[in-house]
């Protein structure tokens, strides 16, 4: 199966 | 106070169009270097990010940092008033409730004022470093929006593999699949018309189809886009324009 990834997995946030 | 006039309303516009549907409240962060948008989707799969340089207008004037909070459908309504021709002013105080939109028919002499309420938004700011892809293409931006839009009639998600000569498009879905193979090519009178690859290392990424025909709406904007590509990594499609850039970042899907 495939999941959808986040975007705060990969970028911190400030 | 800000003071920024685009020669023509369709300019913005069409910015506005592009990315409308992707986040709805966004901040339009005014400096004197230009105007800069930030914003993620509800999901936080897709970020947009948008630079107007300060030579994308015919005036500006910005002398300290202004924050724009925007609902943006109620911007879209505001902006359908305006003729594509028309010039397109925006005005602010520097501590601003509303901004201020007139639209200027130069040639009728016809001068139309609209003011849009702003609103607070508490928004994060993710910080992206610059990353390495490992590898870039460079397309028409119409043939990536028909490939968005071909392959979703078959299933949510478009696999994108790039290897030294190719890019494939690959989708596989319940009523069967479909692929779209595009190789490098060079049109030197019609630079748009290129396809070139740059590559480190071959990639095969997933991405959310729901998603790339938000990113398509950028197509507008530019004739030619790059998507920028490397594994396990958000992927990034940007549309330049004269000055400025918009960019979607989309963090990909993954095997469990």
């Amino acid at each position: 199966t495939t999941s959808q990834g986040r975007l705060d997995g990969f970028f911190k946030v400030r | 106070m800000l003071e920024a006039k685009f020669e023509q309303a369709a300019f913005f516009k069409k910015i506005i169009d592009a990315f409308k549907d992707t986040v709805h409240l966004c901040n339009f962060n005014c400096s004197p270097s230009g105007i800069t948008v930030q914003a993620v989707d509800d999901s936080r799969v897709l970020l947009v990010s948008l630079l107007i340089g300060e030579d994308s207008f015919t005036s500006y004037r910005c002398d300290h940092n202004i924050t724009l909070g925007v609902d943006l459908t109620a911007l879209a309504k505001v902006l359908k008033c305006g003729n594509n021709d028309d010039t397109l002013s925006l005005v602010a105080e520097d501590t601003p409730e509303s901004v201020l939109i007139v639209f200027e028919d130069t040639q009728k002499d016809r001068i139309s004022e609209y003011s849009l309420k702003l609103i607070d938004i508490e928004s994060d700011f993710l910080d992206i470093d610059d990353i390495e892809y490992d590898s870039v293409v460079n397309l028409p931006s119409s043939d990536f929006q028909k490939v968005a839009r071909d392959l979703s009639q078959l299933s949510d998600s478009l696999a994108i593999v790039v290897t030294k000569d190719t890019i494939k498009f690959e989708a596989n879905g319940d009523i069967g699949t479909g692929s779209v193979i595009l190789k490098p090519f060079t049109d030197l009178e019609n630079p748009q018309n290129t396809v070139k690859v740059e590559l480190n290392k071959p990639v095969l990424l997933s991405f959310g189809l729901k998603y790339l025909l938000d990113v398509v709406k950028g197509s507008s904007l530019a004739p030619a886009m790059s998507v920028k590509l490397s594994e396990k990594t958000p992927a990034l499609f940007e549309y330049k324009l004269p000055s400025g850039y918009l960019r979607f970042y989309l963090a990909p899907k993954f095997e469990e």
